[in-house]
């Protein structure tokens, strides 16, 4: 069953037309090439394919094309952009802003945010900018986008777009965009407090400063384990045990779980073994009382 | 971002805190609205912001429906969700009406409206559906008519399992969701179809009307469906609907 079969020379099409809709699965293996499908692109929309269908000719266009489709076919997908993956759209390149909105289109209420968000990536990428337009459809979307856009680009992203973003969202960010967005989101979430606050900045932790997880440890915010563990490392080290404590409130119990993992592991070398020692949590590796911790990186200038 | 929003911004701060009467805002103010302007509203003011925005039929987006709802939601009786934007129902927490009559009057509602600006698997629309389920009584995997009817635009969302025991009910209003079947539906349609029950009958009794009928449920079609149909039937079929982009309309 796995040989492969060759095309009759009677089925090798001319056009794509609804005849296709009754090959076999073979037949439409072995007899419609990428090169057609890509010149018919518009005739593929036309027929009502089914899924299976649609992935042989989703199999044959990127067989065609290994290194990506080109945009003059990107242009004419319409339809078809919904068969597409995040791994085909991230090797394309893409610079009209007119395919953007008429894929973004396409997409738009088909549950396809990651491949919109793609999609205006790969734009961005070769430098284009977005207008005011494509930006509000883009706030329809979860702006799983937002950690490939360049410090400029963040600066062009709506505020309200901020108040949709979910923590995974940010997931991907370099620190150098967490660190842009959170003075950002800070601007945006301005008029509420509170809990409410705490819960939409929470996103953006990875790029607060000491002094804010500070003032939230003194709050009540009751920050999960998740959260925690997303905070800069560079910041959370410095954070004392009590800090700690209170930013966490019962939810510092599972400093227990992750007590080998960073960046719980890191924070506790940092810490007064007596001070974690009050937690109850029977937390290992703090410092031991009297003695002090030497700064490795310092070894060579000493020696 | 000054340039673009500043001004709108700006106006809003000065307008929305000082305004008596929401309605008399132009819609485009009432379309620039942030969440934290909304935010900064007592719950009643935030309601008569809802029903201003209902009554000139402004759209928002979705931040902004989010926001409206999660502040609705703390107050809203039955008895008010006539007055605010449909759009804004599939945001508000159906937590906040429990009890037979205050859940049907929800669902009746929510159940007409557009769910797809949800993510499909997004929590907040499994939380309605799960709500219209427990408000129809529904135990298992098995739904009547009358239950799918109710659903509304939530029956799109039902798992596969509800496909494979509720097929006859389930299938013609799957046949016309917006959203593609996820693979789960897709297998659970596909063996439906091939098992030649009711409602569309065996495969090889279809006709051109039976194809129209099949709407969305096309694209899940395998090779062996396709041709137990009668060619001469899916020939013609197709032939028309090529030619016509009309179903590429009923899709979208």
């Amino acid at each position: 069953g796995t040989e492969k079969r060759a095309c009759p020379p009677e089925r090798k099409p001319q056009v794509v037309d609804e005849k296709l809709f009754f090959y076999e699965e073979w037949e439409l293996k072995a007899c419609v090439d990428g090169a057609l499908l890509a010149a018919q692109i518009d005739r593929v929309n036309r027929v009502p394919f089914t899924y299976q269908q649609l992935s042989i000719f989703k199999h044959k266009l990127d067989e065609f094309y290994p290194q990506g489709y080109p945009e003059s076919l990107i242009q004419r997908l319409s339809y078809f952009f919904r068969y597409l993956t995040l791994e085909d759209i991230q090797k394309w390149n893409v610079t009209s802003l007119e395919t953007v909105k008429n894929l973004l289109k396409v997409a738009e209420r088909k549950q396809m945010d990651a491949q919109a968000a793609a999609l205006v990536a790969r734009y961005l990428l070769g430098k284009g900018q977005l207008d005011k337009d494509t930006l509000d459809t883009l706030a329809n979307i979860r702006p799983t986008y937002l950690c490939i856009l360049s410090p400029e680009q963040l600066d062009s992203v709506p505020p309200r777009v901020l108040w949709t973003v979910e923590p995974q969202d940010l997931d991907s960010c370099s620190q150098r965009q967490l660190d842009i967005l959170y003075p950002y989101a800070r601007l945006a979430f301005q008029n509420i407090s509170g809990l409410e606050y705490f819960g939409k900045i929470k996103a953006f932790l990875g790029g607060a400063p000491k002094e804010d997880l500070q003032a939230f440890s003194g709050q009540n915010v009751s920050m999960d384990m998740a959260t925690f563990k997303k905070l800069p490392l560079e910041t959370l080290v410095q954070l004392t045990v009590d800090e700690v404590q209170k930013l966490l409130g019962p939810h510092v119990v599972g400093l227990q779980a992750e007590e080998n993992n960073s960046p719980v592991r890191d924070w506790i070398f940092r810490q007064p073994q007596e001070d974690l020692d009050r937690l109850g949590l029977g937390l290992h590796g703090g410092t031991p009382n009297g003695y002090l911790v030497l700064d490795l990186n310092f070894r060579e200038a000493f020696s | 971002r000054a340039a673009e929003t500043g001004e709108d911004t700006v106006q809003l701060d000065r307008v929305l805190p000082g305004t008596g009467d929401f309605a008399s805002l132009a819609p485009d103010l009432l379309l620039s609205f942030s969440c934290a302007e909304v935010s900064g509203l007592s719950t009643e003011r935030v309601r008569e912001l809802a029903i201003a925005v209902g009554q000139k039929n402004v759209t928002l987006q979705v931040d902004q429906l989010r926001c409206l709802a999660h502040r609705l939601s703390e107050h809203l009786a039955p008895e008010d969700l006539d007055a605010i934007p449909v759009d804004v129902l599939p945001f508000l927490n159906p937590a906040a009406f429990l009890g037979p009559q205050a859940c049907t009057s929800f669902l009746s509602r929510v159940s007409k409206v557009n769910i797809h600006v949800l993510p499909r698997k997004s929590p907040e629309r499994q939380r309605l559906l799960l709500a219209a389920l427990s408000c129809r009584g529904v135990r298992g995997s098995r739904v009547s008519q009358a239950d799918v009817q109710a659903l509304g635009n939530l029956a799109c969302d039902l798992p596969g399992s509800f496909v494979a025991d509720s097929a006859e009910a389930l299938l013609p209003w799957l046949a016309g969701c917006p959203e593609p079947l996820d693979q789960d539906q897709e297998e659970a349609a596909r063996m439906a179809l091939q098992g030649g029950g009711r409602p569309y009958g065996p495969p090889s009794r279809w006709s051109a009307s039976s194809l129209n009928a099949l709407q969305g449920l096309l694209a899940v079609l395998d090779q062996p469906i396709i041709h137990s149909i009668p060619k001469s039937v899916t020939a013609v079929w197709l032939q028309r609907v090529s030619r016509s982009p009309s179903w590429r309309g009923s899709e979208l």
